[in-house]
């Protein structure tokens, strides 16, 4: 089982959207996918097609323990893709951890519970909120890696630097093992300057953590969502659908 | 004096390059305008051009009261136009400002200071984080007013219920005098089915608290961060320039 933390504090970069579509690539590549949605927004759950009413167990009761593993887990459209939801409740996580001994650990130990082990996910994808919060930290702390989508914008590069030391001192401090998954260019249209600019400069500082596959700015992907589904069933043959099949193929090969 | 917070918990929907390219359309038109980056990711100081080297003193001290108005208040290359920087050491306010009993009137505090009032503003523009955190409160409570910057797209609309929520509990705890100024679309293209409907459904749903202005997506809006200027400067006659300053007259005769 791996466990990946899609993550970026700059916000609107693509995080929620690599984590459904990837979800849903690795799903019908045969593995078995939970996406952990861990932003008070609940743009995964929603995406996933996840309505209010499914939502009356979420990430909250899983950080706090306050719900069986059963109930959390909820299924998808999508065959192999299940989804633990996320409400606005989570935004008051962040201070109700505070006083918690064991605050950064809390959705590591949660997701190596027993119950959740034995559903026998191949991986669990963890889609963060815009911020390094402690909810952030929780990913990190749990996951075996990042991965990063960075936007070709030139705001999106500058926050690079900082989400690297949380990456490390999260490593230093909490999780010796985690390692940088990759970064993933998304939102990309090759005729701008800028994001050409942007897209070299990564593979300047960062190599080969930077996928080779680029994911494209196409209006087909951000439909998707408003038709409560990935891109992969919305419009199977689409730009973003091959790029996003990509991507998981390029990252099994790892 | 106004004093506006642009915020949307939504990230990357134009909250930083709104509280830019805003502030220098009205300081254009003869206004004093003093930009707050309230977002420890620091892009609108890097977008008006404050190096890190000039950061020694950040919002972390106006909220701490560590550091004396003078030393605040920087300059920016766009005349009457100012800024109070911010960096990373801002990710740690809102848990420094949890055991602090005023913790949500820190701001407010600070910028009725004799120190700051008397330097004459016109405006303020507080910059704030994709998030509903304590930070983004203190600018709801050290505000007049809300500006709701809005992208034309499925997951942004998603979030807007959540921050009325917020800004009526605000309303109701601590600002009774805080109104919404305003929704303003960004990034539109009027091309795009998704954007026109999402548009519409905004007016439908919040009338003329829409903006006639709309700010369209254009590529030397984005490019104008890079060369740490804002857009008005970077290229005066751009669509983008054009309707900033549209912006800035809608927003003065309202
Ligand atoms: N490849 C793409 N092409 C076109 N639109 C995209 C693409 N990827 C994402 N989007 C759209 O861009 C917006 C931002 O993406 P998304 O919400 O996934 O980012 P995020 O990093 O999760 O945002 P937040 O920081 O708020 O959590 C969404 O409206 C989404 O539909
Ligand atoms: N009208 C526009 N046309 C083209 N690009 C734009 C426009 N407005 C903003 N952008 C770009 O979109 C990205 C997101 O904008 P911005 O950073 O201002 O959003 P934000 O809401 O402040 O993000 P965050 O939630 O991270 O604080 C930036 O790279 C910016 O340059
Ligand atoms: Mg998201
Ligand atoms: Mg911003």
């Amino acid at each position: 089982m791996k466990c990946i933390a899609v993550a970026n504090q700059k916000g609107g970069v693509g995080k929620t959207t690599t984590a459904i579509n990837l979800g849903a690539a690795l799903s019908e590549s045969g593995k078995k996918v939970l996406v952990v949605d861990l932003d008070p927004q609940g743009n995964a759950s929603t995406g996933l097609g996840i309505e209010m009413a499914r939502r009356s167990v979420t990430t909250y009761d899983l950080l706090f323990g306050s719900a069986a593993i059963g109930d959390l887990v909820q299924t998808s459209d999508t065959e192999r893709l299940f989804v633990i939801p996320a409400t606005s409740d989570l935004s008051s996580a962040d201070l109700d951890m505070v006083g918690h001994q064991r605050r950064s650990f809390l959705l590591r130990d949660a997701l190596r519970q027993r119950e959740l082990t034995r559903l026998g996910f191949d991986y669990i994808l963890i889609d963060c909120p815009p911020s390094l919060n402690l909810l952030t930290v929780n990913a990190m702390v749990a996951a075996d890696s990042v991965l990063v989508p960075l936007q070709s914008e030139f705001f999106a590069l500058e926050g690079l630097s900082q989400l690297m030391l949380t990456i490390r001192s999260v490593r230093a401090e909490a999780n010796p093992a985690l390692r940088i998954e990759g970064i993933i260019m998304t939102m990309y249209d090759g005729r701008n300057r800028l994001a050409q600019q942007v897209h070299a400069d990564a593979r300047d500082t960062l190599g080969d953590l930077v996928f080779e596959t680029v994911i494209p700015r196409t209006v087909r992907v951000s439909e998707a969502p408003s038709y409560s589904q990935p891109v992969l069933s919305y419009d199977s043959g689409s730009k973003g659908s091959i790029a996003y099949r990509a991507l998981a193929r390029e990252l099994e090969q790892r």
